[in-house]
């Protein structure tokens, strides 16, 4: 059975997609079957992977709207054991068509049931706390928070918590907290040091240990279609995605 | 009659508040009365002018779901003539209740036009397309859209460009487009130049002259709940601001 991961945070630009991209790239590079779902009508993470919007098919729109088994909907990239189920732009009014459907907030879960022959599911969610992150959140064990290391992030990290909780409580009880992890942080500037602080002094052993720099290859990357993982894999940010996942599946096998 | 301006981009972290705080601050430091409307459930515009989650009353959600008069809403601020309809954290729930709503997304034009005595009007909208986005683009005269110099940021702006077209021929005959303001500027690296060559081979003359560049002090501000211009007004961030809000009104009135 796949463990599923959503990647979420309403808060804008902290770096989820370039995590859900870099992580699933990371724990493919090891072996693993992994299958990326994006969720984001801006469809950044199919992008980034090379999948440019004249090159996706059908996608997370019509696995959500018309039941079609992800199987069919799942592209190869160029990454051996990972796949994407990219975003067409009718997602964008997905919204409101999923408003009035049934189990309209399990529809993404009750399709995933059927993604056979993957190790890890990762699911990039738009930065809002509406129907589509909601149907990420239901869909998932655990969710990952990237937290960009600047004053509006932290901000809201109370509100998605809370959010996770209610979840939690009346539509996802398996759903846990996966971990915080502190993004964009940059050592030259002390706003970034207080940041890392204030959080961990929240959240605790929450916070992942590994931190992402801020890094210019990472946002190179993207206008490649690759992740930086194969853009740069010596560069600080790839190196701080290997250990991510390592810090990931360490932290799910109980270490 | 009030120049109301929407500031919208469905791309997340690109400036939105950012530019909705200090573009507001710097009208209002000539003079000028400005209200800002914060439309984001997240809040960060209210927060960003002094108005933390305990001092906010009620606000956006209370005007658009139950129709109160603007005036008995707006909250100043530590800036002379410029106050705030701050966000209140039901604002969260407005997507879904707005949905099943007479004229949803004219809530926000028909109260605004109750709002008497200013000469701008800012609305800061959520990194989204959907119902509070689309009340602000209705409710608006125009649209200013921050354009971070980053390769995901580029490649959602047509999206959003098709958007207003969309709301300008069935919602909303009289917007324009007021521009595109291009933001974190990073002059130590290309990407920045490169994403700012092809805004303007792309948009023309609706990418503004003025650059917001990357700088410290602008994301600092915030959590001394000050705009950057009154935080530290010589600096780079605070200075660009000041020259947006001159070409602004110079395009404005046509110069
Ligand atoms: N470690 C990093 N160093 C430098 N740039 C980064 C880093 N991580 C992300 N970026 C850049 O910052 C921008 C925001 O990141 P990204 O798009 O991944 O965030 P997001 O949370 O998915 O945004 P949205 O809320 O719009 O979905 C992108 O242009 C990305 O390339
Ligand atoms: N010119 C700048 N230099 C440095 N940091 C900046 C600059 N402009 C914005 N920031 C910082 O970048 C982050 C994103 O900016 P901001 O929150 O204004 O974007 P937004 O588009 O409103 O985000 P959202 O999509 O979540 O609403 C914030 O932490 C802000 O302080
Ligand atoms: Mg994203
Ligand atoms: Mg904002």
């Amino acid at each position: 059975q796949a463990k599923t991961l959503a990647i979420a945070n309403q808060k804008g630009g902290v770096g989820k997609t370039t995590t859900a991209i870099n992580l699933a790239t990371a724990l493919a590079l090891q072996g693993r079957r992994v299958l990326l779902v994006d969720l984001d009508p801006q469809g950044n993470a199919s992008t980034g992977l090379g999948l440019d919007r004249r090159r996706r098919g059908v996608g997370t729109y019509t696995m959500l709207l018309d039941g079609i088994a992800p199987a069919t909907l799942a592209q190869s990239t160029g990454i051996t054991g990972l796949d994407v189920i990219s975003a067409e732009p009718d997602l964008a009014g997905a919204e409101v068509e999923l408003v009035s459907m049934d189990r309209r907030e399990y529809r993404l879960r009750d399709s995933l049931e059927a993604a056979d022959g993957y190790d890890h599911i990762l699911i990039d969610c738009p930065p809002s706390l509406t129907l589509l992150t909601l149907n990420g959140l239901v869909a998932a064990g655990s969710v990952l928070v990237p937290l960009q290391c600047e004053f509006f992030a932290l901000e809201g990290i109370s509100q998605l918590v809370h959010t996770i909780e209610l979840v939690k409580q009346s539509l996802n009880p398996g759903l846990a907290l996966q971990g915080i992890v502190l993004t964009m942080f940059d050592r030259r500037n002390n706003l970034s040091d207080l940041i890392a602080a204030d959080a961990r002094s929240f959240f605790g052993a929450s916070v992942y240990d590994t931190m992402i720099p801020r890094n210019i290859r990472v946002s190179e990357a993207p206008s490649h279609g690759k992740p930086v993982l194969t853009y740069d894999k010596s560069s600080a940010g790839a190196l701080a995605y290997v250990q991510l996942a390592a810090e990931m599946l360490a932290r799910q096998s109980g270490v």
